[in-house]
């Protein structure tokens, strides 16, 4: 899925920054300075959330065709991470010593309907 | 719940821009939490010295590509007790808090040396912890040979951790004078002070997510 532009409606990844300033953990993030928090947002209407390449699986797709024909209403499709990547952290933990890691899963790269 | 517009993902009413902006800066602080394990932000007391952490990073620095999911400490000695000699007879304590998941695969430890140096002595290091304080009873770790003056990696076997179960690694240094050269470990000054504070470097592997998780039969 797209990068959401302004005044967008179906299933996008938003892109936000997020300063470690603004959450007052510089002293104790080394580095980054920030990082990439992004979270999809958007509708995934029942024709999106069936069509290959928009779902998060190929069991979404399968499952939302079987949704969008059965004559019983069911929950709505979600737009969720599709793929995510690590960030690595230098910091400083409460004894003063400093680590270097990879976290896993921390940023996402796209979006799809569940 | 307000009327207006809501959420197309979700269905619940559509925050603010401040709320909003608010609760993704809440939901950072909890995944970064998450992520490196910690229930909440450290409160470091002793931080280390700007100067002596700069040192430390550009330490670490490499030509080879880091590897993934790999987590490496640097842990600045917290006290140095001298004994006997003080010019090179040391006990460094380090404090891990860190959990360390799996075997480390490398552990260095990184001594200043004075510009003084006369000969090549070697340096012994002992694990030192309550249990193995009476004499005789040290398990000697690694013995190094000193080559060059200024800061100096001593590579130190993976059985160097094991003591850590309170998280408090010691470690005692005694010189050795170079055979045909009685004088040299007096004029080998180990300095642990101000911006040459030893430091130890850690590297192991991250545990596996879903690493808890009992194995299916």
């Amino acid at each position: 899925t797209p990068t959401c532009e302004p005044g967008s409606l179906l299933c996008c990844k938003r892109d936000h920054y997020v300063d470690f300033h603004e959450l007052g953990w510089q002293d104790w993030i080394l580095q980054p300075e920030g990082y990439q928090l992004n979270y999809c947002s958007g509708q995934c209407p029942p024709h999106l959330a069936g069509s290959p390449g928009i779902t998060a699986s190929f069991h979404s797709a399968v499952f939302n065709l079987l949704k969008a024909n059965s004559p019983w209403p069911s929950g709505p499709s979600c737009c969720v991470p599709t793929a995510r990547r690590p960030l690595s952290l230098l910091y400083l933990d409460q004894n003063g010593n400093v680590v270097k890691t990879d976290v896993p899963d921390m940023v996402v790269e796209a979006c799809g309907c569940s | 719940q307000r009327a207006g517009p809501r959420c197309p993902s979700c269905g619940l009413p559509t925050l603010q821009p401040q709320e909003e902006r608010a609760l993704v800066l809440e939901l950072a602080k909890q995944q970064i939490l998450e992520g490196l394990q910690l229930t909440s932000r450290p409160s470091i007391s002793h931080p280390p010295h700007p100067a002596v952490l700069a040192r430390a990073l550009r330490r670490l620095q490499s030509k080879k590509v880091a590897q993934m999911n790999q987590v490496e400490t640097i842990s600045f000695a917290a006290e140095t007790d001298s004994f006997s000699t003080p010019a090179c007879g040391s006990i460094l304590s380090f404090h891990l808090s860190t959990p360390l998941h799996l075997p480390p695969y490398h552990i260095r430890l990184w001594l200043h040396l004075q510009p003084t140096l006369a000969g090549t002595p070697s340096i012994q290091i002992f694990q030192w912890g309550l249990e193995r304080e009476v004499q005789g009873n040290q398990t000697l770790l690694a013995e190094h040979r000193m080559t060059t003056q200024g800061w100096n990696a001593l590579t130190l076997p993976s059985q160097a951790l094991e003591s850590t179960g309170s998280g408090v690694l010691k470690f005692k240094l005694v010189c050795r004078p170079h055979v045909g050269n009685a004088t040299a470990a007096r004029h080998l000054l180990l300095d642990t002070a101000g911006h040459h504070q030893p430091f130890l470097v850690i590297k192991t592997q991250a545990r596996a997510p879903g690493g808890d998780r009992a194995k299916r039969r």
